[in-house]
């Protein structure tokens, strides 16, 4: 359902090239819960914004469930999006709305009515230990408070795929096990294919397969 | 050299009070490594801008080199706080700014001349293992390589206090294993005071002592 071929991105400072991914081929299949590790500047973080449709690569492609991204309108990559849910590195939240606000954010977007928006805000910020903070904006809110806001937010459109970068780097470790045991239950009882970023070796055990990314390269992978 | 006394912190919400730090009594002697852990939320950030005088105390006191910090001037607080080295947690770094005009900002505030402004910044981006990053803006850097921007900018003025939050949250254990040994040495050689947040308890061994602090208040102490 996520796979692709011969990917590369390369951003351009100036006029110095720098290569974030030089040729990476990748296939994940529906369900499939796959980890990705590498060391800082790998291409890790740039991997899932192609994944996500957010950027586009300097060449090789990206599909999504059978569909070659490049080849879709702009209304109709927006349309895919809504099946992606993503968590940040660095969250991404908007500052002047509150939690609760900024989880509603993709149901406002997809039309959802605002009773049922607000509900649905508000049970996700309590399975992330959050009902005590919902009116809270991100820059009142801790490191790690901040990044479980933007876990309820990438779950709010229940999305086919979750794509998660470094989704405990700012949690405790008993924080991080009910998350993570939160997200093992989402691709397990509703089917959820889940790409994950991580350092953190421990969090690979929640994953069938693991990949190691090296200056923009697969150069490992282990399945169990 | 750094001590709280009875240190509580209350921010409020609307009118609706959030107790972040409820009493908390802390002595660092010089050249001491201290850990700070404790879940999210429990109040270790705040702690920190606290120790780094960068926020004021609801009530308790705050000394920093047996002077109480709220006696301070606004001027005479500033030049204390040259001596303080803070990584945050989210790096706050300039974002038009590219990493090497990052590192050097704390040597033009204190009047460095150019060139060795510019000498410095090159050999601590060097020693954090971005030589080939210097010229980047934040935003076109890694997680990981803004944090390693935000420490080398934080060692730029030699200080004799060094507080850092997080400071692997976002890096790999084979980086984040050569930034402890830069900072260990530090510690043991120049007698840098250092505290350090995280929630990573491998890094707890290089401290000679842990806090952990839960719901604003240290519960428990252990010392090498
Ligand atoms: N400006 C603010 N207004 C209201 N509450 C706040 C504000 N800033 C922080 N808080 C609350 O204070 C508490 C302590 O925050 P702090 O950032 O110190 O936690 P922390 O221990 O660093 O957590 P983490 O490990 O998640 O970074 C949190 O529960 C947070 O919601
Ligand atoms: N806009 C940009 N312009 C130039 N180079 C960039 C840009 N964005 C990223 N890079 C470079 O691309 C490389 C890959 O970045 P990426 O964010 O994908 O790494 P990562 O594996 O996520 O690292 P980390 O674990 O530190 O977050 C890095 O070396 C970075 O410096
Ligand atoms: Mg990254
Ligand atoms: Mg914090």
């Amino acid at each position: 359902v996520l796979e692709t071929e011969s990917l590369q991105k390369r951003y351009l400072l100036g006029n110095v090239p720098v290569d974030a991914l030089c040729g990476v081929d990748l296939a994940v299949s529906k369900g499939e819960f796959l980890t990705v590790l590498g060391p800082s500047g790998s291409g890790k973080s740039t991997l899932l914004n192609m994944l996500a449709a957010l950027d586009t690569p300097t060449s090789g492609t990206v599909r999504i469930a059978g569909t070659d991204v490049s080849t879709l309108s702009d209304s109709q990559r927006s349309l895919l999006r809504r099946k992606i849910g993503i968590v940040f590195q660095f969250f991404n939240l908007i500052g002047r709305l509150d939690a609760r606000e900024n989880v509603e954010l993709p149901l406002s977007i997809s039309n959802t009515p605002r009773l049922e928006r607000k509900k649905k805000a508000e049970e996700l910020l309590e399975l992330v230990g959050l009902n005590d903070r919902m009116h809270h904006r991100p820059n009142e809110l801790s490191g790690g408070e901040r990044q479980r806001v933007a876990l309820a937010r990438a779950l709010a459109p229940n999305p086919q795929y979750l794509l998660m970068d470094e989704p405990t780097g700012n949690i405790d470790s008993k924080t991080a096990k009910e998350l993570m045991d939160l997200v093992e239950t989402l691709n397990k009882e509703r089917e959820v294919t889940i790409v994950m970023v991580t350092h953190d070796r421990s969090l690979a055990k929640y994953a069938r397969r693991t990949l190691h990314l090296l200056d923009g390269k697969i150069v490992k992978e282990v399945s169990k």
